[in-house]
C-alpha cells in the first residue's frame, strides 16, 4: 500500500 | 540500517560531541562561526519535525533529539554564555548566511517530492544543510590557523555526509525503488564544498601541524 513514504534517515 | 549509514550518524555525532567539548571545557569558540551553527538549528529544526508525528525507531528519535538538543544549546553558549561569547570572533564571521536561506526556501517550494508542509520544509533542510557550512569555511580562510579541535569539528561534519553517500548507494542497490535523487544532489554538493577543506586538513595532518 502507499505507505506515505517516511524519511528513516537522520 | 548499514554499516555505511551507522558509520555517518557516528561521525557526524562525533563532530557535535567535539564542537560541545571545546566550546563546554575550555569556555572558547575561537575559530568557530555562529552563523554555520545557526542555520544547523534550522536545519535540524525543520528536517525532525516529524519527531512526534512519524516514530521510526528509538535510535532514530534519540538521535534527532540529540542534535536538535546540541545544535540550540550551541548557538545559545556563543549568544549569551560571556565567557564562551567573549571568544567569538564577531569581526571575521560576517557571511550573509540569512541570505542562504531565502534561496534555499524557494527551491524547496519549486523541488520536492510531495507538496506538503513538511515534506517542503524537510526538503528546505536539505538544501540549506548543503550550504551550511559556508559561513565556516569563509571564516576559516580569514583566520587562517585554527586550533586542531575546530579541525577536526569540521572534518567530521564533512565526512558523516560523505558516508551517507555510501549508504544511499549501498541502499540503492539493495532496495528496490529506493530513489531519492533531490538528498543525493544535495548530500553530493555538501561534501564536495569540503574538498579544499579535505585537501588542506590532510596536508597538515600528515605534516603534523595545525591546521592552516
Amino acid at each position: 500500500q502507499d505507505q506515505p513514504q517516511k524519511h528513516d534517515e537522520l | 540500517m548499514n554499516i555505511f549509514r551507522l558509520a555517518g550518524d557516528m561521525t557526524h555525532l562525533a563532530s557535535v560531541l567535539v564542537l560541545l567539548l571545546k566550546i563546554h571545557t575550555i569556555k572558547s569558540c575561537a575559530g568557530v562561526s555562529l552563523r554555520t551553527q545557526e542555520l544547523y538549528a534550522i536545519v535540524f529544526a525543520t528536517r525532525y519535525l516529524d519527531i512526534f508525528t512519524s516514530f521510526v525507531s528509538v535510535y532514530n528519535t534519540f538521535m534527532k533529539l540529540v542534535f536538535l538538543g546540541s545544535s540550540f544549546s550551541i548557538v545559545w553558549y556563543m549568544r549569551y554564555h560571556k565567557a564562551v561569547h567573549r571568544t567569538y570572533d564577531r569581526e571575521q564571521d560576517t557571511f550573509r548566511h540569512w541570505f542562504l536561506v531565502l534561496p534555499c526556501l524557494v527551491l524547496a517550494l519549486l523541488i520536492h517530492e510531495k507538496f506538503t508542509f513538511l515534506e517542503v520544509l524537510w526538503t528546505f533542510s536539505l538544501y540549506l544543510e548543503a550550504v551550511a557550512i559556508l559561513p565556516q569555511l569563509v571564516l576559516l580562510q580569514r583566520t587562517r590557523n585554527i586550533d586542531n579541535l575546530t579541525g577536526q569539528y569540521i572534518f567530521l561534519l564533512g565526512g558523516y555526509r560523505g558516508l551517507y553517500i555510501l549508504n544511499w548507494i549501498y541502499r540503492y542497490f539493495t532496495e528496490p525503488h529506493f530513489v531519492h535523487w533531490i538528498t543525493w544532489i544535495a548530500g553530493l554538493v555538501q561534501t564536495l564544498l569540503y574538498a579544499d577543506f579535505f585537501y588542506y586538513y590532510f596536508l597538515r595532518f600528515i605534516g603534523g601541524r595545525g591546521v592552516e
